[in-house]
């Protein structure tokens, strides 16, 4: 069972994920109907930079992140948003949003000028993820545990970082073996998305060069 | 707006509470 701390915790950030939403303003842009290569660039440009403020709002709640030294705070943000981002449009991606909606934004990322080479592991991971069929917890938990990986670059004070992930992996351990007794895998198989996730910041780089160049 | 600045600048004025895109 959870202890009494665990328990807190999980509920403390369950409750800051839930606020960890783009604004409407900016999400209504992408529902709407087609636009040309330059908009949906745009538009894709937009929500990754408002998606980097939530997602800010949402790690300063994460206990402990805001006495790590500042430099240390901004080497991880920087080090995560990426694959913060990745995570979150997986998440949007697999939910019951209707067809076609999904098809909708699909369909504005197959046409922003992303390389084709971009496009096929996205959605991949996207798909890989849906399988999982996550709840919100795992979800925040993932995203918090992404956040405050120790090893990021750049990073000076490993220890602290460490301790602050520890306690929310053995959260997600414990969650897992507590809703998925039919299948031991299941934490196994959520931390191996976290390796996935990883190579979004090797893609995301090439695909920000190749929109440069085009 | 921010869309423009890089990545650490939105970081380092969302993590001081600022958003004047």
């Amino acid at each position: 069972e959870f202890t009494q701390k665990q328990q807190d915790l999980l509920r403390h950030i369950l409750d800051a994920f839930s606020k960890y939403r783009i604004p409407q303003e900016v999400t209504k842009k992408l529902l709407q109907q087609r636009s040309s290569v330059e908009e949906n660039f745009l538009l894709l440009t937009e929500t990754a930079t408002s998606h980097v403020q939530v997602l800010v709002e949402f790690t300063k709640k994460l206990p402990g992140f805001q006495m790590l030294d500042h430099e240390d705070q901004i080497a991880l943000l920087k080090g995560s948003a990426v694959e913060a981002m990745f995570l979150r449009s997986a998440q949007i991606f697999s939910r019951k949003i209707p067809s076609q909606q999904s098809e909708l934004l699909e369909d504005r990322i197959r046409h922003s000028g992303i390389a084709e080479e971009y496009i096929v592991p996205m959605f991949n991971f996207y798909r890989s993820i849906g399988e999982l069929k996550m709840t919100q917890e795992e979800y925040s938990l993932l995203t918090a545990i992404t956040i405050l990986s120790p090893d990021r670059s750049f990073v000076k004070n490993r220890e602290a970082i460490d301790r602050l992930q520890e306690p929310l992996l053995e959260i997600l351990q414990k969650y897992c073996k507590l809703n998925h007794p039919d299948d031991p895998q299941h934490f196994a198989r959520l931390l191996g998305r976290l390796t996935e996730l990883r190579t979004f910041n090797h893609h995301h780089s090439n695909m920000l060069t190749s929109w440069r160049i085009n | 707006p921010a869309s423009n600045l890089g990545l650490e600048d939105i970081i380092r004025k969302a993590l001081m509470g600022k958003y004047d895109d």
